[in-house]
């Protein structure tokens, strides 16, 4: 564990928080995908079922079983509790779309051809384009509220730490893994035009991120 | 072995 890799996870979990609890005081979710948030609780389950098969560490169990948790809670109060103020008719992304060719790749390009580890696979692809869903509703809509903005910086954020730790973990262990750094990477970058918009609009004082 | 990489990280 390096500092790069502990402020990654942080940051991943005050994106989490966040989000979970913007819906939950506010009591709606407009202006958030519920597609993107099914496909992140599709990535931790399909990532996590190494908790039934080999333990790490207390740090590790927990974090996963948190991750696990505040996933399906976002997708309760989206999906079913404040269901009225979900906005379909943005959140029109063709998932299959991400699914189908995800999918594929997992089976064709991992490290051993067996479901678990297919799965852990499927589930780093996934994860990197997970977030399309959002993105797109955005620019559909052309605005988001500055609390999404700030759940979307910290969700970049999170693993931009992580290529920092793979590049530390590189050099003083010799750790290389290989699926995870390429998706990281295609992951980081579809935050970059955010990431600027984020630090030019947001952090300027606007209370709304609108495009141009 | 390959399989087990990254298997400590979140």
């Amino acid at each position: 564990m390096n500092v790069f890799r502990l402020l990654g996870d942080v940051s991943h979990l005050v994106a989490i928080i966040i989000l979970f609890l913007k819906i939950f005081r506010s009591k709606s979710c407009a202006g958030i995908s519920g597609k993107s948030q099914v496909l992140f609780a599709l990535v931790f389950t399909t990532r996590y079922l190494d908790l039934f098969t080999s333990f790490i560490s207390i740090y590790n169990t927990v974090m996963k079983v948190v991750f696990l948790v505040l996933s399906y809670a976002t997708v309760y109060l989206i999906y079913l509790r404040f269901r009225s103020s979900y906005d379909s008719e943005s959140d029109t992304f063709r998932v299959e779309f991400l699914l189908v060719p995800v999918a594929g790749l997992s089976f064709l390009e991992n490290y051993d051809f067996t479901p678990i580890e297919i799965l852990w696979t499927f589930s780093i692809y996934l994860e990197s384009v997970a977030i399309l869903p959002q993105l797109f509703m955005i620019t559909k809509t052309g605005e988001a509220e500055s609390i999404t903005t700030h759940y979307l910086f910290f969700l970049g954020l999170y693993r931009a730490l992580y290529l920092a730790n793979w590049v530390w973990r590189y050099h003083t262990e010799g750790f290389f893994d290989q699926i995870a750094v390429v998706s990281g990477v295609v992951q980081t970058i579809f935050y970059c035009d955010f990431f600027y918009l984020y630090v030019t609009k947001v952090l300027k004082g606007n209370s709304k991120l609108t495009l141009p | 072995s390959d399989s087990q990489n990254g298997k400590d990280e979140l």
